[in-house]
């Protein structure tokens, strides 16, 4: 599981039986008690079909009841999506419309011993471009293949001996997902969990897209990854908001610092997990135009999208997968598409 | 003592934005973090002012008591502090 947390904005991403909603009431509360925030701005909410949904607890338990949860919260900003096939791997979306004025449901303070004095004096701000373009890139992987799972197992010998943080330098090492990005602006924090499994934060750059236009380089961002290798139920995800040239048949992508393109970026996850079956998911801003120098940004949000609808092509993975949905769908500030691809045989 | 059982890898997934970008913060009040939920690095100020404007980690600890997740280890960026977390 990981937690992102930058000036305007907070990510949370859990896996197991967590429960990830019961966090936002605190959240909007440190929002307000910390930084005077009342609104949110846009709040995102999403989640694969679970393989144990029997297993979760409080508001997790079906869909119906975390859009019910969420609803309270925003009310009739939100709303409540499920994208793909229902009967196999769809994917379930909640946002909300911009800047709405969350409700807790009961009074909301947070505890004395949680409040601090506030700062006496104020640090300089940074001159920022106030345009750029948020994407959000997410692959999950399902049912991996064995040679690609038996990485993330280790002996009793090897979690005795090796911390977790060592393990997971280990496999980040060994997998080419310290790779993944340059080395030289990536900050890779991986952890290998006993008897299984693997997590991994990474911050590119300064770690936000739109930070280092002042500078004329390339905004920066963070990816996450997130693997269960366990047979039957095997699953890893990578979630980016890096931003990243996409190629489309027409055009050669503009290079950016020895990053790749979103289609490399895509192959070369997939290729570390092996998965059988697959969804990726791109979100892209459209309220803003481009503007500053990442390779994504020089284009307009709806060329950006285009691109991303190309892009996702049958070919995108080469043969030994096969296409089975795309979708496209235009929300109040976003573009998102999707497609699903299954390994042939 | 009863089997765990298999674990869920799907992931709940929560943005929660309080601002369109970087540089449109909403005016809050004087006594507030003006900065954000977590420190601006000023550039020009180098070092001096990172760590100073933001939610403390413990802060965000007992948040995540709520959600059932420890935190292992903290990633920080210029713009982005980025946490591991058990689960």
């Amino acid at each position: 599981s990981s937690l992102f947390v930058a000036p305007h904005l907070l990510i949370l991403k859990t896996c197991g039986t967590t429960l990830n909603l019961l966090g936002l009431y605190r959240i909007i509360e440190i929002a307000r008690a910390y930084c005077g925030y009342t609104n949110v701005w846009r709040c995102f909410y999403s989640r694969k079909s679970f393989f144990f949904p029997e297993r979760q607890h409080g508001p997790h338990r079906d869909w119906r009841d975390e859009v019910d949860f969420l609803d309270k919260v925003f009310g009739t900003a939100g709303a409540a999506y499920t994208v793909g096939p229902m009967n196999r791997d769809h994917w379930l979306l909640y946002l909300t419309s911009p800047n709405t004025q969350p409700r807790l449901p009961y009074d909301s303070k947070l505890p004395s011993s949680l409040i601090a004095a506030p700062p006496s004096s104020s640090p300089p701000a940074a001159i920022l471009p106030t345009k750029y373009q948020d994407t959000t890139l997410e692959i999950l992987m399902s049912y991996m293949d064995p040679k690609a799972r038996a990485p993330f197992f280790h002996t009793e010998e090897q979690t005795s001996s090796t911390p977790g943080h060592e393990l997971g330098q280990i496999i980040s090492s060994k997998l080419g997902i310290d790779e993944l990005f340059p080395k030289d602006e990536t900050t890779l924090d991986s952890f290998g969990f006993d008897p299984c499994g693997y997590s991994a934060n990474a911050v590119i750059g300064t770690g936000m897209p739109e930070a280092s236009h002042v500078e004329g380089k390339p905004g920066g961002g963070y990816f996450t990854i997130h693997v269960t290798p366990e047979e039957g139920w095997s699953y890893a995800s990578f979630e980016c908001n890096v931003p990243l040239p996409i190629t489309s048949s027409s055009t050669k992508p503009p290079a950016v610092e020895g990053r790749p393109t979103l289609q490399k970026l895509i192959r070369n996850v997939v290729g570390i997990f092996q998965p059988c079956r697959l969804s990726i998911t791109l979100f892209v801003s459209t309220t803003a135009s481009g503007s500053g120098d990442s390779a994504s940004s020089v284009l307009g949000a709806s060329e950006t999208e285009a691109r991303a609808w190309q892009s996702f092509g049958t070919d995108l993975l080469g043969g030994d997968f096969v296409r089975k949905d795309r979708i496209g769908y235009e929300f109040d500030g976003y573009d998102l598409v999707f497609a699903c691809f299954e390994k042939k045989g | 003592v009863t089997s765990p059982g298999p674990f869920e890898g799907p992931e709940k997934l929560l943005e929660v934005w309080f601002a369109p970008s970087l540089n449109q913060l909403p005016d809050v009040p004087e006594s507030s973090l003006s900065g954000g939920l977590r420190a601006r690095a000023a550039r020009e100020e180098g070092e001096k002012w990172k760590g100073l404007r933001r939610v403390p980690r413990e802060v965000w600890e007992e948040m995540l008591d709520i959600v059932k997740c420890k935190v292992l280890s903290v990633v920080e960026g210029e713009e982005l502090d980025a946490y591991l977390l058990s689960e």
